[in-house]
């Protein structure tokens, strides 16, 4: 684990005397490998591991017995800073219905978050509509009415008489928020097709989608063994959508999720909810502190 | 002699970045880097463009592994049965669909054997995927065992003497131990039924996942013997460099790439395409 690493560095590098300054600069490479063997983006991690080394040097480090117990603590306290902060829940509209947009990548986790987060609402006593806006992937709207019924929610949805999916998108989630003004449902989470940062086509709809559902709510959503490409899709869909949130999913896994530190790092929005199964009730707050002693392994 | 036989420190540190960046993983890097300084200390290098090739060269050469026949019409027996895994949301049903349209094209019979039986509406995806491809399906209710679902398939296509069987299973995490047993029973119940079957085994992987795919393709090579990986969403910006790693270490080739959502979007791996996409 990174202490023994860090431990054992400084011994060699002290030769079992006082650790110096350049020792300290010379262990961040270990604290920069273990970022980066999380999944923490290259350049995220080199900041980060820049900031810790002057955090060391202007502390107890140098003084201590246990010097590379005491940077692991710098390390976990600034990741737990970093990855905490800012609001956590949903930002409810004045005037109903809140309306919720979810977005991501490609089996992310997106439509089975959808069905979390009504399941969720409807324990916090309110009346959840979901509107099944990803109109392209084949049994997309038969998967989020199965979910539906589990937790007995409705669905919005769009077919023309031959219970065609109709492919219009915006169109659906607009006219689901009036259906749910009209059925006195007082949140709409609207569920979209996993699209690429780089699909123009595919971006413009989502921005579509914001722009005419009028949501005070976005969620982008992010699986948790996302790699080095986490900055960018998550950079590009700010840009887009100006998302409110992140939520984090498949937590379940072993993955050591260093996503979590590039996404915040880059984009600086909270990470609001952690998807931990794939049972509807599997859903969390997302804790930074446990977050950050996942990445630190 | 011209050139130079050691590489300056500044210019290691840009080499780890792009690499690392491509989801190479630092382990595999260290390995490409070392490998590189030991080819300039021997053949000496001009440039930084010269100094790349050698990268690109030494990436090659960790994806060495030769890609078995694929998707093609001559089988070493028929059924020639294919088993589709992996995590959860990776591209396994679509990788599906994808591959019977490619058998078709070749002129091959398939049949799809539904044996996601747990997640919602993977059945109802995976029929709009055989009606796309022109294969039949085989598939039992919601809720049914997997491995049932996959001894009908192969016992359909043995009676009518279908050339190719895919088999589609539920996205699971490695780390669960049940689901993996379960994976492994489905594979024992083909080979009982049809000797030396699956003939293929794929594990389908998402280009962008970071290093858990080392862990995932470990898991699920222990459990079931990957024949073949397929990397998915290359046609997004993740470069999938945790193949890299992976093919070389645990000695599997990557037989094919998803490269978008339709049908036709599947490429039979090259590794001097996905070398040269790398941006090295
Ligand atoms: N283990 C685990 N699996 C999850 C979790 N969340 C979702 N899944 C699974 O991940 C897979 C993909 O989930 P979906 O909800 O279909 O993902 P999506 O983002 O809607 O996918 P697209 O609509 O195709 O972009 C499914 O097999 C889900 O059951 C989670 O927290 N843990
Ligand atoms: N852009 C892109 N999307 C892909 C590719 N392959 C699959 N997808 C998309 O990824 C999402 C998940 O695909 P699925 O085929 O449902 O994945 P799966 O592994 O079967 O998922 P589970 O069965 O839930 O574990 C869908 O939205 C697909 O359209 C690809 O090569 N490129
Ligand atoms: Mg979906
Ligand atoms: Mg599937």
């Amino acid at each position: 684990n990174l202490t023994a690493k860090l431990e054992g560095a400084f011994k060699r590098l002290s030769g079992q005397g006082r650790i110096n300054e350049v020792n300290i600069a010379q262990t961040m490479g270990e604290v920069r490998r273990a970022l980066l063997e999380a999944d923490v983006n290259y350049q995220v991690a080199r900041s980060f591991t820049n900031r810790i080394k002057d955090k060391a040097l202007g502390t107890e480090v140098l003084r201590s017995v246990v010097p590379g117990q005491m940077l692991v603590k710098i390390v976990y306290d600034e990741l737990v800073m970093l990855l905490g902060g800012a609001s956590k829940g949903i930002k409810h509209s004045t005037r109903p219905p809140t309306v919720i947009l979810v977005a991501g990548l490609q089996g992310s986790g997106k439509t089975t978050f959808c069905g979390k987060l009504a399941l969720h609402l409807k324990q916090e006593g309110r009346a959840p509509l979901l509107a099944a806006a990803d109109v392209y992937r084949p049994a997309a709207v038969d998967q989020l009415r199965t979910l539906a019924a589990e937790v007995d929610v409705p669905v919005y949805a769009l077919a023309d008489d031959t219970g065609a999916v109709i492919q219009d998108a915006p169109r659906v989630a607009t006219e689901a928020v009036a259906a749910a003004r009209k059925n006195a449902r007082d949140v709409v989470i609207i569920d979209t097709a996993g699209r690429l940062h780089v699909d123009a086509t595919m971006m413009a709809e989502v921005a579509d989608i914001k722009q005419r559902a009028k949501p005070s709510e976005i969620l982008f959503v992010v699986d948790s063994m996302t790699g080095q490409d986490a900055v960018n899709t998550a950079r590009e869909f700010n840009n887009k959508l100006n998302f409110d949130g992140v939520v984090l999913t498949k937590l379940d896994g072993d993955a050591r999720g260093g996503a979590a530190l590039s996404i915040r790092s880059v984009v600086k929005k909270p990470i609001k909810f952690a998807s931990t199964g794939e049972k509807l009730s599997q859903l969390m707050p997302f804790h930074p502190d446990r977050m950050a002693r996942r990445i630190l392994g | 002699v011209r050139g130079k036989a050691t590489v300056d420190d500044a210019v290691l540190d840009e080499l780890e970045e792009v690499l690392v960046s491509s989801d190479i993983g630092v382990k595999t890097t260290v390995t490409i880097i070392r490998h590189i300084q030991e080819r300039v200390a021997k053949d000496r290098y001009l440039n930084t463009k010269e100094l790349h090739a050698l990268i690109r060269d030494e990436i090659a050469r960790l994806l060495h592994q030769r890609p078995r026949a694929t998707a093609g019409n001559s089988f070493e027996s028929t059924p020639h049965v294919i088993l589709v895994v992996g995590v959860n949301g990776v591209g396994k049903t679509t990788t599906v669909g994808k591959l019977a349209h490619r058998y078709r094209q070749a002129g091959c019979s398939v049949v799809i054997g539904a044996a996601d039986t747990f997640r919602a509406a993977a059945i109802e995806q995976l029929e709009i995927w055989a009606r796309r491809a022109g294969a039949s399906l085989i598939k039992q209710r919601h809720g049914s065992d997997p491995a049932s679902v996959a001894f009908d398939t192969v016992q359909s296509a043995l009676a009518r003497s279908t050339d190719v069987v895919i088999i589609d299973t539920a996205g699971r995490l490695h780390t669960r131990t049940n689901l993996m047993d379960e994976l492994a029973k489905i594979k024992r119940v083909i080979d009982r039924q049809l000797k030396g079957a699956p003939h293929e085994v794929l594990l389908v992987l998402d280009a962008s996942i970071g290093q858990n795919a080392v862990h995932q393709a470990a898991q699920f090579t222990r459990s079931v013997d990957v024949t073949g990986l397929v990397i998915t969403k290359l046609d997004g910006t993740a470069k999938g460099g945790i193949i890299i790693g992976i093919s070389n270490d645990l000695e599997i080739p990557v037989q094919y790439i998803g490269v978008g959502e339709r049908v036709e979007d599947l490429q039979v791996f090259d590794a001097q395409r996905f070398v040269a996409a790398l941006s090295i």
